[in-house]
């Protein structure tokens, strides 16, 4: 049984699975078996769903600006309307016998294919979704490079406007896939994670302010000042890149690991 | 989103399609 890394797709995909995997082992128990009703309708229902995934796919792959995207899910496309005909196959040909041997293989096959098909784009939205919150991720490392070269109050301000719409972004989003992983260990390390940036945002700011007033008065221990503004900015960037990291893992990913 | 609800209706479709395969050689098992 495949494990499926967030409860959506597991949602899509899981009792379908189920039932292809039933399928399978009822018709290799069943060997010669009964002979096959007329699945034409149920296999007709299925191509006009393909073709609605597919219209609803090609859309998708048009409006995107993810090129990843758009190289990836034209493929499971492919797989799923390739499926579609295998499906259209065995169903003429179940017609013509309804114990025929060949046709059940083709009607496995076609049930996997659909699944898989479906399976792969499922995944290859998912990623393109994370690579969006990803890149929220990757503005805010970049607003917090910026931290070391505040040295006024004005641009501190300045700093905040643009930080604080981003960083309420990557809160908001990284909340809402930690709720959709499947995987407890990753979804717990997302919220240790924004956890952690959200205690150290204020703390950053706080020490920002204070570099800033040391350096508009008489600048003496402006030095420690700016180091410890630094190592707050580093901690917050190590918890952001962390948090990059786990978003981008699977299940899957895991598993190969171990 | 839209592809969401369209692979729901793959999965609609093709558990309708496998339960109808299934039910054919239950009775045989």
């Amino acid at each position: 049984m495949p494990v499926f890394h967030t409860k959506t797709i597991e949602s899509i995909l899981e009792p379908v699975a189920q039932q292809v995997s039933r399928l399978v082992i009822l018709h290799e128990e069943a060997e010669d078996g009964n002979a096959m009703p007329d699945l034409s309708r149920p296999v007709q229902a299925v191509s006009i769903a393909v073709t609605n995934l597919v219209k609803v796919g090609r859309e998708t792959i048009n409006n995107s600006d993810d090129d990843i995207l758009k190289q990836d899910m034209p493929n499971s496309l492919a797989r799923v309307e390739d499926a579609s005909q295998l499906l259209e196959h065995a169903s003429a040909m179940l017609r013509a016998d309804p114990y025929s041997g060949p046709a059940r293989k083709k009607l496995i096959e076609g049930s996997r294919g659909i699944l898989q098909g479906t399976s792969a784009l499922l995944l290859c939205f998912d990623e393109s979704e994370v690579r969006k919150i990803i890149r929220e991720c990757k503005r805010v490392l970049d607003y917090l490079a910026v931290s070391e070269v505040i040295d006024t109050m004005e641009d501190l301000v300045q700093f905040l406007k643009d930080l604080s719409p981003c960083l309420s972004k990557v809160t908001r989003e990284v909340s809402a896939r930690e709720k959709e992983l499947t995987h407890q260990v990753h979804s717990e390390i997302l919220v240790r994670c924004m956890e952690q940036v959200k205690i150290l945002a204020p703390i950053l700011i706080c020490s920002m302010k204070v570099y800033i007033h040391i350096v508009e008065q008489d600048g003496k221990g402006a030095g420690e000042a700016a180091e410890n503004r630094n190592y707050l900015a580093a901690r917050m960037s190590d918890e952001i890149q962390e948090i990059i990291r786990v978003l981008q893992l699977t299940t899957y990913d895991e598993d190969q690991s171990e | 989103e839209m592809i969401l609800e369209a692979a729901k209706g793959i999965m609609a479709a093709s558990s309708a399609l496998v339960r109808a395969a299934n039910a054919a050689q239950k009775e045989l098992i």
